[in-house]
């Protein structure tokens, strides 16, 4: 177990850095060229069209299903990262009932074009338009600004493995059976990104990255507060059609 | 209670 007796050395938290810059990679969903290659593929007006012309449940589900598809990525990446899976089954399912949606927001920048506010959604990039239907244009004008400003800090594939990793290892999460395990983990994995940060003489990044997760928290129990106001007049829908993972993580 | 995010976080990073 990497976490008994708790190294510091250098060389621990360059393989811990590499380990969990790998897990990023090999969990991300969308290969960035990928992304980068379609990036002008935009929704054309029929298309949008479409979208708009569904009902408010229809496209509730569609997007439940597509978060819950990006949120099983972010369970694979969290399985990845050295010493999770040391933790006790109920701290690892506490961490991701409420990290796994912000790694998702924080991933959601990769995906997105800041020249004309898109999103890559179902194969194309789409602007908010794509999501009146869901009758949530708050919440999707949010999340697309916290897009926009995850964007401007640049940060490389690397960066982000890092501090998506620090948004998932949170000790502050309630319920927490071991604090003082996720503590010692969210120690070594903020040592890895300073460090890290310190190479790239890119140290101001880590005051702005710590601010984004306040943001994120917001977003986050926006997204619940929506997801509470459509199950009211939705019952039937939540139960009987959205992607059980989705009920488990979020209701 | 969490039945799905169980079995997923059981089955091996293959």
């Amino acid at each position: 177990d990497p976490y008994c007796p708790y190294p510091t050395s250098l060389l621990h938290i360059e393989e811990l850095c590499d380990s969990i810059v790998r897990s990023h990679r090999d969990t991300s969903q969308f290969r960035l060229e990928e992304l980068q290659a379609l990036r002008w593929k935009l929704f054309s007006r029929e298309e949008l069209h479409a979208y708009q012309s569904k009902s408010v449940d229809e496209m509730w589900q569609h997007c439940a299903v597509r978060l819950t598809e990006a949120v099983q990525y972010v369970v694979e990446f969290a399985k990845r990262i050295p010493g999770f899976r040391g933790l006790g089954q109920n701290d690892q399912i506490t961490l991701l009932k409420t990290g796994s949606m912000e790694v998702v927001l924080v991933r959601m920048s990769r995906c997105f074009n800041t020249e004309n506010s898109t999103v890559f959604f179902d194969g194309k990039f789409g602007s908010t338009e794509l999501f009146k239907s869901l009758g949530c244009g708050d919440l999707m004008v949010a999340v697309f600004d916290f897009a926009h400003s995850v964007c401007a800090l640049r940060l490389t594939e690397q960066q982000m493995a890092l501090f998506s990793s620090l948004v998932l290892i949170n000790p502050d999460r309630p319920c927490l059976e071991d604090r003082g395990r996720v503590h010692r983990m969210r120690r070594d994995l903020e040592v890895c990104l300073s460090h890290m940060l310190r190479r790239d003489n890119q140290e101001s990044l880590q005051h702005k990255l710590y601010q984004k997760v306040s943001v994120l928290q917001s977003l986050c129990s926006l997204h619940v507060e929506k997801l509470h106001w459509f199950s009211q007049r939705y019952p039937l829908i939540v139960h009987s059609v959205f992607p059980p993972l989705y009920k488990e993580l979020f209701t | 209670k969490h039945k799905i995010l169980h079995r997923l976080l059981q089955n091996s990073t293959s």
